[in-house]
């Protein structure tokens, strides 16, 4: 049906969502505050 | 049937206003019931407000132990530390729209209020239970309800408390117990000192046929935007707020123990044991809290990273 | 409403009328189907078996110009303008639109350089008329005018027709989306099930440490 393959097709056209430099240094900056504050958690907790 | 709780018996309330079987059980008033239109409008008002207090009024019935809010209202005040300004500015603003209710059919009376604590927890302050006894004494029912919005977002679940206040000098038989929360430092004195003189009642909601209908039509629109927003940009202000929070506790935990140490005799060992877990361990307690919400968070940022950057034409 | 629930009955009107004419008349209902404001897609007329008759007769430049507005640019009509017949204003507009909606498929961000150049827009402030006016509105693209980096961000694209030998390409990627959501799902559920064994292995060491501490207690007392 080629209504729904144009459909899939927008649909696959908007992937990968987001591909930035900017966006993978703010997911990396997170993803690392993330993992400081469990290793303080983790330090508290001893 | 589930529109029933929506009829409003005018006879039996204000027989029940008779009766007013609260006044020789301070206790009496257990469980609250909230409309999901009413629950939508405080929480929403309430994040509105971003950093600051903001109060409202809710409207309802009561049915025996219960109370229930039907809706509620924004007053125009912001901050609730001035209790006797929030009054004056919006007194004839409540008298107003009461009226206007009435004529519009809508009969349900003021049962309580509502205001919002952002970022430090569901509880009444000094002046909240000053606020909450006074309107006890004139305008029973009344309730007392807390937001917190700031960490409604990042729990992702509506951090709300209800309560009602004792009488002046009722003791209340056993301790509260209440679900633990973190209270910020500058918050905790005027949170300990008052404690005792309210309890929580136990929430409960409902929706009407037409709620659930219009909440069917948004689930799309909900979902997606849960899915494309992160507690973790919303409320980075809280959680660094939090974590230095947790920061003073720990120096003051550590000047706790440096003083015990010095003096053992003065208290008692098994006390002073119980005493330095509870400091401590809340502290844990807390700082488990925040990272699990952190990592919650993160949990979702990477999912989404994988399911939707990761596919390549 | 979706673009595409919007042209079906377009598209439904068209393909009975090729179905139900032959050769020269053909010429007039491309042309009419290419100039129409809300038809964006022309596979399904192209699949009409009368239509294909056209191929290799005097009227294959009718064709010609149908998958021209299936798959193709505007640059591709200048390229080959002396192969196809001259395209009325609504079909010049349409193309343009086309356009816009492959440039969409391969960059997300297109800069307004670009845009020009393919479109053969003269200024700015014609493009980015084109772009609200005959797209946005249109509900084909949906994005943000970014004035300062002088760029269009697209948020969505309608798809256009496939062209031959796309669909292996979409099948693999849609095999590929699927593989990597499915190991993301075991991995959750191994996640999952390695928190459920830690908790237990915690309280089952904590309730030691208990029982531990309750003897030593009894054997001191």
């Amino acid at each position: 049906e080629s209504s729904l393959l144009r459909q899939v097709s927008s649909l696959l056209r908007r992937l990968p969502a987001i591909e930035s430099e900017k966006f993978q240094d703010d997911f990396m900056m997170e993803y690392n505050d993330t993992l400081l504050i469990t290793y303080l958690a983790m330090f508290t907790n001893c | 049937a589930s529109d029933a709780i929506f009829y409003y018996d005018e006879a039996a309330q204000s027989k029940f206003q008779k009766e007013k079987p609260w006044a020789n059980d301070p206790h009496y008033f257990k469980r609250v019931k909230i409309s999901a239109l009413a629950l939508l409008k405080m929480v929403v008002h309430a994040r509105s407000g971003g950093t600051i207090e903001v109060m409202g009024l809710m409207q309802g019935k009561t049915d025996g132990d219960a109370i229930i809010v039907m809706d509620a209202f924004a007053l125009p005040v912001e901050g609730t530390e001035t209790r006797v300004n929030a009054q004056a500015d919006a007194y004839e603003y409540m008298v107003d729209y009461s009226q206007t209710n009435k004529q519009a059919g809508r009969l349900e009376n003021v049962v309580g209020w509502y205001h919002s604590h952002p970022g430090y927890g569901c509880w009444l302050s000094g002046i909240d239970v000053s606020t909450q006894m006074l309107n006890q004494q004139f305008q029973e029912p009344f309730l007392a309800v807390v937001i917190d919005p700031t960490r409604t977002v990042s729990a992702g679940k509506v951090e709300i408390g209800a309560f009602r206040t004792y009488p002046e000098g009722y003791k209340p038989p056993d301790d509260p117990v209440s679900e633990y929360q973190t209270i910020p430092l500058n918050k905790i004195e005027d949170f300990g000192v008052h404690c005792k003189q309210y309890y929580a009642l136990d929430i409960t909601y409902f929706k009407s046929s037409l709620d659930c209908h219009l909440l069917d039509l948004l689930w799309n629109k909900y979902w997606v935007n849960t899915l494309s927003s992160s507690p973790l940009l919303g409320n980075g202000d809280y959680v660094a707020g939090q974590i230095s929070d947790l920061a003073e506790k720990l120096e003051q935990a550590e000047n706790h123990l440096a003083h015990t140490r010095y003096g053992p005799s003065l208290m008692p060992s098994h006390q002073r044991k119980k005493e330095e877990e509870s400091q401590l361990a809340k502290i844990t307690r807390d700082s488990a809290k925040i990272t699990v919400e952190q990592v919650h968070g993160l949990m979702s940022q990477v999912i989404k990273d994988i399911l939707f950057n990761s596919v390549r034409q | 409403m979706d673009i595409e629930e919007r042209q079906a009955e377009i598209i439904d009107h068209f393909v009975k009328q090729a179905t139900a004419n032959k050769d020269a008349a053909l010429g007039s209902i491309i042309a009419e189907a290419t100039s129409h404001p809300s038809l964006f897609a022309f596979s399904e007329i192209l699949a009409v078996p009368n239509v294909a008759e056209l191929e290799g007769t005097e009227n294959t430049v009718i064709l010609d110009l149908l998958r021209l507005f299936a798959h193709g640019t505007w640059s591709d009509f200048k390229s080959n303008a002396g192969h196809l017949p001259h395209l009325v204003p609504d079909q010049v507009l349409k193309l343009k639109q086309l356009t816009v909606l492959t440039l969409a498929e391969t960059n997300k961000v297109l800069p307004y350089d670009l845009l020009m150049l393919e479109l053969d827009v003269a200024n700015v402030r014609e493009l980015e008329d084109f772009l609200i006016n005959e797209c946005m509105y249109a509900g084909i693209v949906r994005g943000k005018l970014d004035q300062l980096r002088r760029c269009f961000e697209v948020q969505f694209a309608a798809g256009r027709d496939l062209r031959p030998g796309q669909l292996g390409s979409m099948i693999q990627t849609l095999s590929n989306w699927l593989g990597t959501s499915d190991s993301l799902l075991v991995s959750i559920q191994e996640k999952i099930k390695w928190a459920d064994t830690m908790s237990e292995l915690d309280n089952k060491h904590r309730k030691d440490l208990e029982d531990r501490v309750e003897d030593v207690k009894k054997s001191l007392s």
